[in-house]
């Protein structure tokens, strides 16, 4: 089971731009 | 005229959609120590896209709250004393909604756009990129 802190930076990734 | 550069000084949202434009901004926050400000601006934006049924949101909803908004930490002081308790009372009652961070998020951007977005627009890390 993934902890909070995994849960969160997967959270914040998938907002990130990706690149062109 | 459209290239990365010339998006990245029209606005700080044009800076943040453009990849090279959000890591170097981060770079630049980290030295200044309040990159936690755009992490939580991005995680509020990745929140948004979560389905309310997966069970991984309540604990994303709570994780972005424990790491951002409860503690002594950049983007919890930025915020409105009303807007942290508001959160509080979403997560502690179980009352999570997808756009339960929007409030929050434009706090910490208005902020970000009146100092860090224009200190940025000055550094010597954005003018030797330039």
């Amino acid at each position: 089971i993934d902890s909070e802190d995994d849960l969160l930076q997967e959270c914040i990734s998938s907002a990130m731009p990706k690149k062109k | 005229p459209d290239s990365p550069l010339a998006r990245w000084t029209k606005s700080l949202r044009s800076l943040l959609a453009d990849q090279d434009g959000a890591h170097l901004f981060r770079t630049f926050l980290e030295r200044e120590r309040c990159e936690d400000a755009l992490d939580f601006w991005f995680a509020c934006n990745g929140f948004r896209q979560m389905d309310l049924q997966d069970a991984k949101t309540r604990r994303v909803a709570r994780a972005i709250y424990k790491r951002y908004v409860e503690g002594r930490g950049v983007v919890a002081e930025h915020l409105r004393a009303a807007t942290r308790a508001c959160i509080r009372e979403s997560v502690k009652k179980q009352r999570i909604e997808l756009r339960m961070f929007d409030q929050a998020q434009t706090e910490i951007e208005g902020g970000l756009e009146e100092s860090a977005y224009r200190a940025f627009l000055t550094s010597d890390i954005y003018l030797d990129y330039v």
